[in-house]
């Protein structure tokens, strides 16, 4: 069937969101990561790190100002924990 | 500071550029590298020779999609470049993603502020979360003759390698805090029903309807605008907003900056004694703008497009004791008179102060 525009969306959403918390804060590959599940979900854990990190609402979830900040040109370095 | 306090154990270092980038004359890449370095030789006692044959501390390189340092690049835009802590072999590294549109001035990515970050890290730094330091993970253009090195960046290089052995210690530009109660202004302005608050090279931005108050690069709305703007004011009626800095001004045409600006404020109708302004407003109801030099002030009139008679005039005598001006604007019939951190509120029917509040008082704080 076809994908739903918003489903379509959302998964595009979610790949950004994955490969951010990848590349910058550790979020380790082989996790499932769902947005919706509760409990202690990993991709919720460094969604609220980043938030912190850039003094966002600490929401856990991919809000506008969030996606806007994951959308802009930046540094490769992680902004957290070791990099060498 | 990166986790383990990395850092290098001489303070003579040597760099290397490996390759060059074909989007930029060799010549302007070495300028923006020695450029970026002088950033950190600048205030603290490292100092950066270039060698061209032999292995180098900070080797510099453009590198393609996966260059075999378990971090690939990602093509055009995403991820400019990454750098790696000092160390052996790689430690100390830039690389930057060759496939990004590197430039020397405003267009694409300025070369020269991606190094300057780079080479921070190169040099024992990670990311900042002040959104004015130069070590804050996201790319925001400055333009390189304006730039300063922020005092976060300069408190931090200097906590890995001491001061510079300069008699005077230089100092940087601090982020403002919307709720730091020693804020001042520069200039301030109505823009389509949200209030500009300029800082330096900073905006802050106030929509009356939402709490919170952005913060941001003036070049990031409007890269061909100076940083340090003094005065600006709206003219509601024409949907422009005229920006001031020293004897010129430019004109916002909604958001855009208008064609053929900046021009000379001798345009307007002051005399060539006048070398800048201090602050404006625009009276929507009469058409009449309102320009504050030093004690003194002039008043303009729009429709006519010139100076009225009887101009300047002392500004103790029309509008109290608010003597001299940072900045104002006009709200809801009311003008607010900014000077250092304290605000009056000014009735120009009563012709008098109604209130004094701190400068601030805009941002819920």
């Amino acid at each position: 069937l076809p994908v739903s525009p918003e489903a379509e969306d959302e998964r595009k959403t979610l790949q950004l969101v994955e490969s951010y918390l990848q590349n910058f804060y550790n979020l380790q590959k082989d996790q499932k990561p769902h947005l919706r599940t509760k409990g202690d979900n990993p991709i919720v854990e460094k969604l609220k790190e980043m938030q912190a990190f850039f003094g966002l609402q600490v929401t856990g979830k991919p809000d506008l100002d969030t996606l806007e900040i994951m959308k802009k040109s930046r540094c490769g370095v992680p902004d957290v924990g070791e990099y060498s | 500071l990166t986790p383990g306090n990395p850092k290098w154990k001489r303070n003579d270092l040597t760099y290397r550029i490996l390759n060059y980038t074909p989007k930029m004359r060799q010549a302007d890449v070495e300028k923006a590298v020695q450029k970026a370095l002088s950033v950190w030789s600048n205030v603290t006692p490292l100092t950066f020779k270039k060698v061209d044959d032999r292995e180098a501390d900070i080797m510099i390189s453009f590198a393609y999609r996966d260059h075999k340092d378990n971090s690939p690049f990602d093509g055009p835009n995403g991820q400019l470049a990454h750098a790696f802590q000092p160390g052996e072999g790689i430690g100390g590294d830039v690389h930057l993603d060759e496939e990004e549109d590197w430039s020397k001035d405003g267009r694409g990515y300025n070369l020269f502020i991606v190094l300057a970050h780079e080479l921070g890290h190169s040099l024992g730094l990670s990311h900042s979360n002040d959104p004015g330091a130069l070590m804050y993970p996201s790319y925001s253009y400055t333009a390189p003759n304006e730039f300063l090195l922020p005092q976060d960046d300069i408190d931090g290089i200097q906590a890995i390698y001491g001061q510079s052995s300069a008699a005077v210690q230089p100092t940087g530009p601090v982020t403002p805090q919307p709720c730091d109660p020693n804020l001042t202004f520069d200039a301030i302005a109505t823009l389509r029903g949200e209030i500009m608050f300029f800082k330096g090279r900073y905006m802050l931005r106030k929509h009356p309807e939402r709490a919170e108050t952005e913060l941001n690069f003036v070049s990031l709305f409007w890269p061909k605008l100076p940083s340090g703007i003094q005065a600006t004011y709206e003219n509601i009626e024409r949907d422009e907003v005229l920006l001031f800095k020293e004897d010129k001004y430019w004109v916002l045409r909604g958001y855009d900056i208008a064609p053929g600006y900046p021009k000379p404020i001798y345009r307007l109708g002051f005399p060539k004694t006048v070398k800048r302004v201090n602050a404006a407003y625009n009276d929507e109801t009469t058409g009449k703008t309102y320009f504050f030099i030093a004690d003194r002030y002039w008043r303009y009139d729009e429709n006519k497009k010139s100076m009225d008679h009887g101009y300047p005039r002392k500004i103790v005598s029309d509008f109290g004791k608010i003597g001299r001006v940072d900045a104002a604007f006009q709200k809801d019939g009311y003008v607010y008179f900014f000077r250092g951190t304290t605000q009056f509120q000014f009735d120009p029917r009563a012709k008098r102060i109604v209130r004094q509040m701190k400068s601030i008082s805009w941002f819920n704080c």
